[in-house]
């Protein structure tokens, strides 16, 4: 997956 | 997202079905401490801010909406339902958890990746996360058995813990730029925190023999 600022986990 | 990643939130999924499975079907909430379960309703509040600012997939806004119903539902039900509320055992689950919140809070406010108001609360919610189980694993010591739904919610969520672990290390490999050492370090102290408990499941299972923990 693509993770530019946020976070993308859980 | 990767197999591991993939794998550990399915496994989060299972420990909490396996808890409303015991709460519903036995009416009752014994061998659970309500303070791990109130620590997991501030850890998910407080990490999901994100949730109308931030949109990453449905796959991601859908299970951040599960789990923080889930556990401010397991929270209610343990203090407002009759039947549940009279298995907890309050005597039991004495680890002043207050203190938790308010060292992880300090801590956020002084290890963070930004010093913005979404970012100190995500710190806030890995830190307090990783420490959440101490009163559930403090609980089971003490009543020392535990009864198989217990048993389980608590290997399920150490499973989520250990896959977390194996997908960022995938990820370190296979992304140019992954660096989440907050999350990581966190999540290792986290997983750390279980090896006592998984090495008394792993005994019991292999003797097939009730999982007892000694005092």
């Amino acid at each position: 997956g693509s993770e530019p600022e946020g976070h993308d986990e859980l | 997202m990767n197999a591991f990643r993939l794998a550990g939130d399915i496994t989060h999924l299972i420990s909490i079905l396996v808890l409303l499975l015991k709460i519903y079907a036995t009416k009752s909430c014994s061998g659970i401490s309500l303070k791990t379960q109130e620590l997991y309703a501030v850890v998910f509040l407080a990490r999901y801010l994100d949730l109308f600012t931030d949109f990453i997939s449905v796959y991601n806004s859908v299970m951040k909406v599960v789990f923080i119903l889930s556990s401010v539902a397991i929270v209610w039900c343990m203090r407002r339902h009759r039947a549940v509320k009279r298995s907890y055992d309050k005597e039991l689950d004495t680890f002043r958890h207050y203190y938790l919140v308010g060292a992880c809070f300090v801590f956020a406010l002084l290890v963070h990746e930004k010093f913005t108001f979404q970012e100190v609360f995500w710190a806030f919610s890995i830190y307090l996360e990783a420490v959440a189980i101490i009163p559930q694993l403090v609980l089971l010591q003490r009543s020392g058995n535990v009864d198989n739904l217990t048993g389980q919610y608590v290997f399920f969520l150490g499973a989520y813990r250990a896959l977390y672990i194996l997908n960022w290390i995938y990820r370190y490999f296979t992304e140019a730029k992954f660096s989440r050492w907050i999350a990581c370090i966190s999540g290792l102290v986290q997983t750390a925190l279980y090896a006592d408990f998984f090495y008394y499941y792993f005994l019991s299972w292999k003797n097939n023999a009730k999982l007892n923990l000694p005092a």
